[in-house]
């Protein structure tokens, strides 16, 4: 969910390892990862290394159809073009029910199955979905490798709370860090403004700094990255002037990345 | 004015 925000598709690379995703947005601006390992997972098996292209905005609303006690088994045989998901409701007192479909994802233009609602109105039974597949190139889990000048780990719901305020004020924002103290300044969408609201940051705040930092980045970006603030309880900022922010989100068994490029010049 | 340059600017090409 939280990737479908800044990416339309990505591909799921599937090995035996984990389950990485790796993309940019259309503006190149902000670039997310994500990694989750098979402990991560009930059960995991992988026979062969293949890249899953699935539509993130399809999936987003297949996941809406489950429920929090749900448990979401993925499944995508040997060459197939199908991603099969399937919700077991845990309830002895439904039996089995398996409502199955598949529509192409990637055809925007396609309108939405209308029995998807009647879908929606059967949970919680079992449902079985399909989503289908593109292939597409793979992805190197490398790019980008950065070393950081700073590292600021504060409360993710902090940092939500502060991007999300913020942004109902301005279109960017300046953060600044110094040893003891994380400034992160609203700019005016005008440059006339000589004062600047200025967010003083609670507890729970460590940084590790080698130099002072001064960035600016869009607001917006900022918003969509802490939607994965639910999977972790701290958010780390890295951070080297002139170079893209990394806003990384870790969890058991695995992370959530994003990386935004600064504003830069004057 | 700021210029926002993407990201293969900083890192280069994919």
């Amino acid at each position: 969910k939280s990737c479908s925000i800044l990416v339309t598709d990505a591909n799921f690379e599937c090995n035996e390892e984990n389950i990485m995703l790796q993309a940019m947005d259309n503006s190149h601006i902000a670039l997310v990862s994500v990694e989750i390992g098979a402990p991560g997972f009930t059960s995991y098996r992988c026979d062969r290394t293949m890249p899953l292209g699935v539509d993130l905005t399809s999936l987003t609303k297949v996941l809406r159809c489950a429920k929090d006690e749900n448990i979401c088994t993925l499944k995508a045989a040997d060459e197939a073009d199908v991603l099969n998901l399937v919700y077991d409701a845990k309830s002895a007192f439904f039996s089995p029910f398996f409502f199955a479909f598949m529509w192409h994802g990637r055809d925007a233009s396609s309108p939405f199955p209308p029995f998807f609602l009647l879908c929606s109105a059967l949970l919680p039974l079992f449902i079985h979905l399909n989503i289908s597949l593109s292939s597409q190139t793979p992805i190197t889990s490398s790019w980008p490798e950065t070393k950081y000048d700073t590292r600021v780990t504060l409360p993710s719901a902090e940092f939500t709370r502060i991007v999300r305020d913020l942004s109902q004020l301005g279109e960017h924002v300046r953060i600044e860090v110094s040893k003891e103290v994380v400034r992160i300044s609203k700019l005016k969408a005008k440059s006339s403004a000589e004062d600047e609201d200025n967010d003083s940051i609670p507890t729970g705040v460590v940084i590790e700094m080698n130099q002072h930092v001064s960035l600016t980045f869009s607001l917006k970006y900022l918003v969509n990255f802490s939607k994965s603030g639910s999977l972790s309880g701290e958010v780390q900022l890295l951070m080297s002037n002139d170079v893209p922010l990394l806003v990384a989100y870790d969890f058991t068994q695995g992370y959530i990345r994003c990386y935004l490029a600064p504003k830069i010049g004057d | 004015a700021k210029t926002q340059p993407g990201l293969k600017n900083f890192f280069g090409p994919k």
